[in-house]
């Protein structure tokens, strides 16, 4: 089905979404920041 | 699945004549929200900002279910720094529901929306007094609120729907409501009046067009979602619940440090349960935020690590 | 993907009309079907028998000019000029707007500078009109104009006929891509039951502790 194979070959084409430094900077932070969020919870907690 | 939008006055003039609720104050157990007045009451919530907004809910009653079919909303602002802010917008009120029957909407007033911005959904004070008044004067009358922050934190629609008591009714005793966060600045207001009303179980309807307007809806609601992050969306409203956190643990601190010094005993329940609180809020807001964490990752590892 | 919605119909009728027709007549009508401003996929019609028996005959060149609107750009027009029938000025047009999804295929990010050495275009005004009204408008691409970095940011871009040798990678991309959705969720399950022994094992904790302290206030007492 060649129409198939062109939706398919356009759909793959978009990977990856998004792959840039800065986004991955952004991406890191949040995930430090979270990851220090739980920790005060866990200190807030004892 | 389009028969509850049609209005049956017969049905409507024999209710308001034989009035149960007069008799059962707590009479009025659900309420049936339309997808459209719950999306134009969200809508205008959000719209508000950290200003309270209010308005005004069109509907129908079916046996003990209020039914809500429309809702608009009211040209006042501010609700709890004001005695009833309704009180400014009665001439709309009256305009607005004899217009609407010459449009041709039959549906009464049925109710009331308020928003609180960030600090759950309950009744304070003046929403109580304001609600029993409405209660003596509009039947049948509901109370609903919406928190429009934590709609976005939470991914769905925090919204409260509630009765008030009459003056001096001691209800039964009631099943205890799920937990809920409340800011410091709003604690006393929260502990105080909870006896003086009940929730009632809040469901939704649409209708057929409803359906397909929100079908067609379906992608952008995807992309959205897909594209959507709590944990960017919510930054502010996290750093306002941890501040209100860290004061609450000041507090606590402060109460416990002063019963230390002085011969009273300590009411070490007391403190427990409110550093118990404070615990519980700690997690409550550190679960929302690795949630958000693992929805990141999982669209990250999908979306991004595939190399065509 | 509306625009194989669009281009459906259209297939369906350069194929029937392919099927009847032979010679200098199905040469017009390939001539027809690359200058139509709709048509984007010109696979099915390939594939048409009468299409391909058109292979060593005095029309062969409506063959190759069909091969080229499926797999080829407007540079691979310029380079084979001589052996291809000159193109109407709907067919340029058509061939630079699939020069486009082509050099869409590999980057997300198209500076100006290739774009306007790649389309023949002379200046920046006249490839952001184009790239506006005759990618954009025509639903083929979608993405934004970045004048300061002077680039076009692709967001998406509508497939073209795969050529034989792309399929094993489109095949490979997608398997990776299972791979990796199966891997994830079976991690989530894992993730899932660590959480469930773990939260089994903070109860038993708590109520250890908590008969401990039963039995401490009954010895008090």
């Amino acid at each position: 089905d060649n129409s198939l194979a062109r939706q398919v070959s356009s759909l793959l084409r978009r990977l990856p979404a998004i792959e840039s430094g800065k986004f991955q900077d952004d991406f890191l932070m949040e995930y430090n920041d979270t990851l220090l969020v739980t920790y005060l919870a866990m200190i807030t907690n004892c | 699945t389009d028969a509850i939008y049609f209005y049956d006055e017969a049905n409507h003039a024999k209710i308001q004549q034989q009035k149960p609720w007069t008799t059962d104050p707590h009479y009025f157990k659900r309420v049936k929200i339309s997808a459209l007045a719950l999306l134009k009451m969200v809508v205008h919530a959000r719209s508000g900002g950290t200003i309270e907004i209010m308005g005004l809910m069109q509907g129908k009653v079916d046996g003990n279910t209020i039914i809500v079919m429309d809702a608009f909303a009211l040209p006042v602002e501010g609700t709890e720094t004001r005695v009833n802010a309704q009180a400014d917008a009665y001439e709309y009120m009256v305009d607005y529901s004899q217009t609407n029957k010459q449009a041709g909407r039959l549906e009464n007033v049925v109710g009331w929306y308020h928003s609180h911005p960030g600090y759950g959904c309950w009744l304070s004070g003046i929403d109580c007094s304001t609600q029993m008044l409405n209660q003596q004067f509009q039947e049948p009358f509901l109370a609903v609120v919406i928190d429009p922050t934590r709609t976005v934190s939470a991914g769905k629609v925090e919204i409260g729907a509630f009765r008030t008591y009459p003056e001096g009714y001691k209800p039964p005793s009631e099943p205890v409501s799920e937990y809920q966060t409340i800011p410091l600045n709003k604690i006393e207001d929260f502990g105080v009046h909870c006896k003086q009303y009940y929730s009632l179980d809040v469901t939704y309807f649409k209708s057929s067009l409803d359906n397909h307007l929100l079908d067609l809806l379906w992608n952008k609601y995807w992309v959205n979602t897909l594209s959507s992050s709590p944990l960017l969306a919510n930054r502010d409203y996290v750093a306002g619940q941890i501040s209100d956190l860290a004061e609450k643990l000041e507090q606590a601190e402060t109460q416990v440090h002063s019963r230390m010094g002085s011969m009273i005993p300590s009411k070490k329940k007391e403190d427990d349960s409110q550093l118990a609180k404070i615990t519980r809020d700690s997690s409550k807001i550190t679960v929302e935020q690795v949630h958000g964490l693992m929805s990141q990752v999982i669209k990250d590892i999908l979306f991004n690590s595939v190399h065509h | 993907m509306d625009i194989e919605q669009k281009q459906a119909e259209l297939i369906e009728y350069f194929v029937k009309q392919a099927e009847i027709h032979k010679g200098l007549s199905l040469g017009n009508l390939i001539v027809e079907a690359t200058s139509h401003s709709s048509l984007f996929g010109f696979s099915e019609i390939l594939s048409v028998p009468n299409v391909v028996q058109l292979q060593g005959t005095e029309h062969s060149v409506y063959l190759d000019l069909l091969r080229l609107f499926a797999h080829g750009t407007w540079s691979d027009y310029k380079s084979n000029s001589g052996r291809l029938p000159p193109l109407v000025p709907d067919q340029v047009l058509k061939l630079k707007q699939l020069s486009v999804l082509t050099l869409a295929e590999t980057d997300k990010v198209l500076p100006y500078d290739n774009l306007m050495q790649e389309l023949d275009v002379s200046n920046v005004r006249e490839l952001e009109d184009f790239l506006i009204n005759d990618c954009m408008y025509a639903g083929i691409v979608r993405g934004k104009l970045d004048q300061l970095r002077r680039c076009f940011e692709v967001q998406f871009a509508a497939g073209r006929d795969l050529r034989p040798e792309q399929l094993g990678g489109m095949i490979q991309t997608l398997e990776t891509w299972l791979n990796t959705s199966d891997n994830l969720l079976h991690s989530i399950q894992e993730k899932i039951k660590w959480a469930d022994t773990m939260s089994e094992l903070d109860k038993k904790h708590r109520k250890e502790v908590e008969d401990k302290v039963d039995d401490i206030k009954k010895s008090l007492t």
